[in-house]
């Protein structure tokens, strides 16, 4: 997925999280240069591989349905007042951006660290099909052999899911990128 | 006589003119003295004198003042010294001039001021509203690419609003990155009014085809990746935002995205990589041209224009959604998608509306938390942020202890994610997420986490089946 974090002088927070489903969708191109999405796959339905008690009743294919999907631009403002931290947060990489965008909210909302530090930190993933616990190369090695010593099966992994992130504090704004993004920019007008 | 002097100047003495009652009682003088003609016009004077004191009773500071003149030497004068006395008596009213001038003076010196302070406060209104800002409003726009985000920002500086800067940002990381979004696919974007404190979500994800079937997808060979395509959703919600909350025109923010592919830009190296790990070798010649310029893979930072795609925008700019809905855009889209074994028809593409709704929310140690609701995951996100806020997590709490809190509390939200699905299709699926956004529920799941061992996914709350993909 793609991820488009906008704050800006007309006091609007924008968060867009885009996608075509596998890398270059479906593989088809029109003469126009569209290429198409392969957005199907993310219903629930039977194939060679899964079996009938794992498919979501909710998530099964039908006519103009829109399939489950783990796109989750994310916007956070003070409860109360409009004084304080307001953010915004995109995340790709499927489900996994569900996992590391709790992450960044708990490491800024609760830890009261920087949105740049928040990004950076390392991260885990829970992968429910394989009971795995996918963790980033971030994550702190004597962290992983704590988690084994709980019963967790720890694979480590380059990236679990890059996560954007704006941050305005008053009328200081800050637009971060994941350290792990080579090609992703941030930019903030002054 | 002397007698009668130390007298009278213990008298004055005792009634000094400090204070308004004593002068109100001001003693006469002995008007049986004599004293010829000099003593007739002396107590002439003094007559005129007392009736102007008398009438002075309004005025005690003025009064004081004018009976301390007045009074004083005109006194002295009577205990021997009237002949020498540098005073002349006057036949004009003393007061009635300098009192006059005096109040007059002040209400100058107030209306002065109030003229001042109005027009200082109008010149700081007028500053304002018609001149320079003297706070600086600023502005960030983060995207995966450099363009884009450069682009966003150009956006702002044009005065385009926040959600134009995302529509021209979103469009061009379509093209700078064409394996991971596109007018091809769809998305949701969620806007929020600080002021206002109003979100909406706009949902622009793909649909699944009229005609499709779940017995034929699962028949499906590979070949038949047309099967895989829903509608896509990029322009319709990029042209609903654009509706709610653009200021650009339409035409001008895609003809700044086309201006990106026609211009060309710098490949990425997240699109050099893409290209590298394609798999699968039966890509149409058109596909291979694109990304496999020369059966060679693109390498990143190699210059790559896409006129193609430069066009479509500017057409679908020109013309509005309509064009990439309703015309020959759709047609080739049809066509090219039953080349591969689709379902797609013009119905699909006729019926396709994005949809605007409210996002589902949570407060979270005291901030509110914004995220999409059905059919995306944002309610298993918003219980997972409930179930960790009870944990009392903070940062006297090993960080280890963090960390096996979160795996776990993450297991139950995707489990949760797992359920979710299409409310239009699924009246139950509304219950479902107050319930899954509810602090109560939060509470009980939270019973579930063990603090010193970890649980197999699914012990508790049995997950349904989720693709492992890019999604």
């Amino acid at each position: 997925a793609s991820q488009v974090l906008v704050m800006g002088p007309d006091d609007y927070i924008v968060a867009v999280v885009s996608s075509l489903n596998r890398p270059f969708g479906s593989g088809i191109i029109t003469p126009s240069g569209i290429l198409l999405n392969s957005q199907m796959l993310d219903f629930s339905w039977l194939n060679k591989t899964s079996n009938h008690s794992s498919l979501s009743p909710r998530n099964l294919i039908q006519p103009g349905k829109r399939p489950l999907s783990f796109l989750l631009p994310t916007v956070v403002r003070p409860a109360e007042g409009m004084c304080g931290t307001y953010l915004c947060v995109g995340a790709n990489n499927g489900d996994k951006a569900l996992s590391s965008i709790t992450q960044v909210l708990v490491n800024v909302l609760t830890f009261n660290k920087n949105l740049s530090e928040s990004l950076s930190l390392g991260r885990l993933y829970p992968q429910l099909q394989s009971n795995i616990l996918q963790v980033d190369s971030e994550f702190p090695q004597e962290d992983i052999e704590f988690l084994e010593a709980r019963g967790h099966h720890v694979d480590k992994v380059k990236v679990v899911s890059l996560v954007h992130g704006a941050r305005r504090t008053n009328n200081f704004i800050i637009g971060v990128k994941d350290p792990r993004s080579v090609d992703a920019a941030g930019a903030t007008i002054l | 006589a002397a007698e009668k002097e130390a007298s009278q100047q213990s008298t004055l003495g005792a009634y000094s003119p400090v204070d308004y009652m004593s002068i109100t009682s001001f003693p006469r003088l002995p008007e049986e003295e004599p004293g010829g003609a000099a003593a007739e016009s002396c107590l002439r004077a003094r007559k005129e004198e007392d009736a102007f004191l008398g009438e002075q009773d309004t005025d005690p500071d003025s009064f004081l003042k004018s009976a301390r003149l007045q009074r004083l030497p005109s006194s002295s004068s009577e205990m021997g010294s009237q002949d020498v006395s540098p005073l002349r008596e006057t036949s004009k009213d003393p007061f009635s001039g300098d009192c006059s001038c005096r109040q007059d003076g002040l209400t100058v010196i107030i209306t002065a001021c109030l003229t001042f302070a109005t027009g200082v406060t109008v010149a700081l209104i007028m500053q304002i509203y018609f001149g320079d800002p003297q706070i600086f409003h600023q502005g960030a726009v983060v995207t995966d690419a450099v363009p884009c985000t450069a682009l966003g920002i150009e956006v702002l500086n044009k005065q385009g609003s926040s959600v134009d800067a995302a529509i021209a940002s979103a469009l061009c990381a379509g093209i700078i990155n064409p394996h991971t979004s596109g007018i091809g696919g769809g998305g949701v974007m969620l806007v929020h009014d600080i002021r206002k404190n109003e979100s909406q979500v706009i949902d622009f994800r793909e649909t699944a085809p009229f005609e499709i079937q779940e017995e034929v997808l699962q028949k499906a060979s590979e070949a038949k990746v047309g099967l895989l395509v829903g509608v896509p959703g990029m322009i319709q919600g990029m042209h609903k935002a654009h509706q709610l909350y653009g200021r650009l025109s339409w035409s001008e923010l895609l003809g700044l995205a086309a201006g990106i592919a026609q211009n060309g830009f710098n490949v990425t190296h997240d699109l050099a990589k893409a290209v590298t790990e394609l798999k699968e070798l039966n890509y149409s010649d058109r596909f291979r041209e694109t990304f496999l310029p020369e059966g060679q893979p693109l390498l990143a930072g190699m210059l790559m224009k896409r006129p193609d795609l430069a066009n479509t925008l500017d057409l679908v700019g020109a013309e509005g959604a309509s064009a990439f809905y309703s015309g020959n855009l759709t047609q080739e889209i049809i066509s090219e998608v039953k080349n591969y074994g689709g379902v797609l028809t013009e119905v699909d593409f006729s019926n396709y509306s994005a949809l605007v709704k409210n996002p589902v929310h949570t407060v979270y140690r005291g901030h509110l938390i914004l995220s999409p609701p059905p059919p995306h995951a944002g309610p298993a996100l918003i219980s997972a942020l409930n179930i960790l806020e009870g944990l009392n997590i903070t940062s006297q709490i090993s960080r280890e202890n963090t960390f096996h809190w979160i795996a776990e509390t993450l297991k139950i939200a995707l489990t949760l994610a797992s359920s979710l699905g299409d409310p239009s299709y699924d009246a139950s699926v509304e219950a479902s997420v107050e319930d899954m956004v509810s602090k109560s529920k939060a509470g009980v799941l939270r019973q579930l986490i063990n603090d010193s061992q970890s649980f197999p996914s699914g012990l508790h709350i049995p997950p349904f089946s989720m693709e492992s993909g890019h999604s």
